[in-house]
């Protein structure tokens, strides 16, 4: 994928979502 | 440069203060970037989705922008 920092903050905002944050 | 975890957490913090008295932006927020993260949609599905979202709220408009790869921006409208 070519857009690795977009790629971060869709891994920050799922473990987000999943502490239900 | 490059951007690190902080940042996303604090971007991610900006979300949710400014819209704090409408969660329902946030969680959509949270549903997009999890629909792109498990590649049902695509950096431009994403764009799409986000400037219809914040729309008329161009600091996290521009915000956004700097977790875009090089070639895509959000234009801000005024």
């Amino acid at each position: 994928l070519p857009a690795p920092q977009l790629v971060m903050l869709a891994n920050v905002a799922a473990v987000t979502a999943g502490e239900g944050g | 440069q490059r951007l690190k975890v902080e940042d996303a957490l604090s971007y991610l913090d900006q979300v949710k203060l400014q819209f704090g008295n409408q969660p329902q932006v946030y969680n959509d927020f949270l549903d997009i970037m999890k629909e792109f993260k498990s590649q049902s949609i695509d950096t431009p599905g994403v764009i799409s989705r986000v400037s219809q979202l914040f729309k008329g709220h161009p600091d996290l408009i521009m915000g956004f922008n700097t977790f875009l790869p090089p070639g895509y921006k959000i234009e801000v409208q005024t």
